[in-house]
């Protein structure tokens, strides 16, 4: 069975790429099959995954071209790691356009869902990155997910949208996916040195720590910036760094919600 | 004559709202009747301003109901600061709507720019806070716009999404709004400890600085948060804080430059 999470925050640039990829290679890296999905047309996971969109695009291979154009999603899927098997089902400006393509067509929040089966069992893991809003193709990942991770930086902007996102995904379990549920939230890009930070964390356990799992923060580190640059993932080429093991937890922890299903 | 600036960016977190309200203050702070116009769904200008969205919604006073409810700008306009003449056109989750209602109306990109016309003079400059998508509300902004200001992070995925932004101007002004250019490109968060950083500054320089203005980088300080969480204009609360000189230079520089016009 193919377990999918989908990385979502319509707040901008609170770790939602990072964590996918970081994610999917630590799933990867324990030895099941994985597949990221990049579901924003900025193609940030792409681009950190060292695939070149525009390329990509020309060729008609990108997550735009399944989800609107008939291609097979296993024509489109690379491997992206030499030391794990995980795999990317690459984006490209073109999604752009599916905002606007997918309203006209009839059940057009299941369209991802629909072509994550036609994988069959190939990938033991699914993880979906989302663009910075709750359009169409976030909901066509929360349409697909059996789980939602929510990223979020512990600041109070990023975490004044959370309420909207659950409420989200409410109505998305009552609509179209009753199996989707909050994995949980995790603080990213902490800074233990300010008590700015520490008050929001506090705040964040005291809002959802009790309906939500608030998983262990990661640390503000230069290495995420600097990895991505070069399309390299984080967790492969530097797997000692602060935060690290929060993301290999949060692979394990994932694992074994799964076993015990 | 009211001069119109939009601050946009599809990459999330690049420091838009950040920007759009210290740049508003500083505009303000000179003397200029100054409105930030709040395009982006997570109200995140309107809350950094002390305003509550959701009381807002209620009273129909918002973007949204200016842009689709027939409700006039003028009504929606709140005061939000004692100590200079700055005004906001507050936002509310209402607007995540006005993305697909938009599309319905003819020429729906040219509404903002519409509803601007309805204050006459009213204000000497206008500061539009965008959403981190290149959506229908952010082609509003530019389509309402005589300058385009670029916040970027100096890292890789935020600068990545430079050339489809200019491209997208580019489009708007041979479409809709020839008066449209590019006011500059505005580096944040800089933290000039880290090597990364600093190779990133010279990289924007290097693909940029012929044909573009690239401000000098706001640097990385808590005290922007902390305001943000507060209610509170970083520049109003504490004017001597890294990186203020760059929005009072940033301020100086859009008078002078429309002085000249
Ligand atoms: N723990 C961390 N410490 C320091 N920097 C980080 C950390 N996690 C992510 N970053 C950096 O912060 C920036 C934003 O992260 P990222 O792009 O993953 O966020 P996002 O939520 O995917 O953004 P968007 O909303 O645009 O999709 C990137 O430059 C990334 O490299
Ligand atoms: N110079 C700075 N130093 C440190 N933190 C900053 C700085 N500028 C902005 N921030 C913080 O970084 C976060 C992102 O900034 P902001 O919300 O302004 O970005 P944005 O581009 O408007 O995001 P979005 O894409 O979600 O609209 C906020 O928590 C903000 O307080
Ligand atoms: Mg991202
Ligand atoms: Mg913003």
């Amino acid at each position: 069975r193919t377990v999918v999470v989908a990385v979502a925050n319509q707040k901008g640039g609170v770790g939602k790429t990072t964590t996918a990829v970081n994610l999917g290679y630590a799933l990867a890296a324990s030895g099941h099959e994985t597949l990221i999905v990049d579901m924003d047309s900025q193609a940030n996971a792409t681009i950190h995954l060292g695939q070149n969109p525009l390329r990509l695009d020309e060729a008609q291979r990108t997550i735009y071209h399944v989800m609107l154009r008939r291609q097979p999603l296993a024509d489109v899927v690379v491997a992206v790691s030499d030391s794990a098997p995980l795999f990317l089902a690459p984006s490209s400006l073109s999604l752009a356009a599916a905002e606007t393509e997918l309203i006209a067509e009839p059940g057009s929040t299941q369209i991802l869902a629909e072509k994550l089966k036609s994988l069959g069992g190939r990938f033991r893991f699914v993880v979906i990155d989302c663009a910075p809003q709750l359009g169409q193709l976030t909901m066509n990942a929360l349409g697909a997910a059996d789980y939602v991770l929510v990223p979020t930086q512990t600041a109070a902007l990023s975490m004044m949208g959370i309420p909207q996102l659950l409420s989200t995904i409410d109505k998305i379990q009552d609509r179209v996916n009753p199996g989707l549920s909050v994995f949980g939230i995790l603080p990213t890009m902490f800074d233990s040195r300010t008590s700015q930070d520490k008050e929001s964390l506090e705040e964040l356990h005291a809002l959802y720590g009790e309906r939500y799992r608030i998983f262990p923060e990661v640390g503000q580190a230069t290495i995420y910036p600097r990895s991505a640059a070069a399309g390299r993932i984080t967790l492969e080429v530097s797997p000692d760094t602060r935060g690290m093991e929060i993301y290999v937890e949060l692979a394990k922890s994932l694992i074994d919600t799964v076993a015990r299903e």
